[in-house]
């Protein structure tokens, strides 16, 4: 049985409506150490992983491995109705694994919604270990995600596609569309300590503006993002969430190539 | 013109 009990203010939730102009459906596994969801887009080519350790909810109870095919678009779309200090409680049952409760209670504890969700069957996929995946790259950008959200809304001036490649001491990102162009250089600071810009080999990678945008939205709820590069794989977003948490997401984006 | 890749010609389905 699972039960995981949050406010409407919390990470997982934030995190969830980020996420919606990607995916609608997810895959969600929990075990007694916490909570990871993946999804992939309709199209197949942005993967979203998500790490959320048990102890960031409000409480959390798993006496048995589960995973779980969940409408994460349906049940947001329940939960946003929910008063702002209203509390979630999700659980799932081994007896009826054909759907979750989702029941929101008011802040006076005087009223309870319950929703029931049926589970949807979905395709997995097989992601090599991520951590791994991180260390064989030919360039890793850390940034702060203010500056990564300023580049990419820059970019999204330019409807079309952004080509990101490495320079000396720093990464270019270019995005050529119908109005004209658009370069941004970023470079490794003398002083900064919160940028780190490391090339083993140089690489460029052609992706779509639209998914960029979307991962400059949950990069707001972190402080840093690292971008992560080599030539002819997927772009590798990772951002670690909240403050002195060990909540983790990794967007993986496959790159255009040339016709 | 360039062509959008899938994720799945990097990994395989489960």
């Amino acid at each position: 049985m699972l039960e995981l009990k949050l406010v409407k203010e919390s990470l997982f939730l934030n995190v969830l409506e980020a996420i919606l102009d990607l995916v609608a459906v997810a895959s969600v596994s929990c075990s007694s150490t916490g909570l990871k969801l993946q999804a992939m887009d309709a199209k197949g080519v942005a993967f979203i992983s998500l790490l959320i350790p048990a102890k960031e909810f409000q409480f959390y109870h798993c006496d048995k491995d589960l995973s779980m095919g969940i409408a994460i678009g349906d049940m947001v779309e329940a939960i946003r109705s929910a008063d702002k200090d209203g509390t979630i409680t999700i659980k799932a049952s081994d007896e009826n694994f054909r759907n979750i409760t989702v029941s929101i209670e008011s802040p006076e504890c005087n009223e309870t919604t319950s929703f029931s969700l049926l589970l949807v069957t979905l395709k997995r996929f097989c992601i090599p270990e991520l951590q791994g995946l991180l260390k064989k790259y030919d360039a890793c950008v850390q940034m702060p995600s203010v500056d990564f959200m300023r580049i990419c809304k820059y970019l999204s001036n330019v409807d079309g596609d952004v080509d990101i490649s490495t320079i000396d001491k720093g990464i270019r990102f270019f995005a050529l569309g119908k109005c004209g162009c658009l370069n941004v250089k970023y470079m490794q600071p003398e002083k900064a300590t919160d940028i780190d810009i490391s090339v083993q080999a140089p690489v460029s990678l052609t992706l779509d503006l639209k998914y960029m945008n979307s991962f400059a939205k949950v990069s707001a709820l972190s402080n840093q993002v690292k971008l992560c590069l080599s030539k002819g794989q997927p772009l590798v977003v990772q951002c670690k969430i909240g403050q002195k948490t060990k909540s983790r997401i990794i967007y993986l984006l496959a790159p255009k190539i040339k016709g | 013109s360039r062509k959008q890749t899938k994720l799945s010609a990097f990994f395989s389905e489960k």
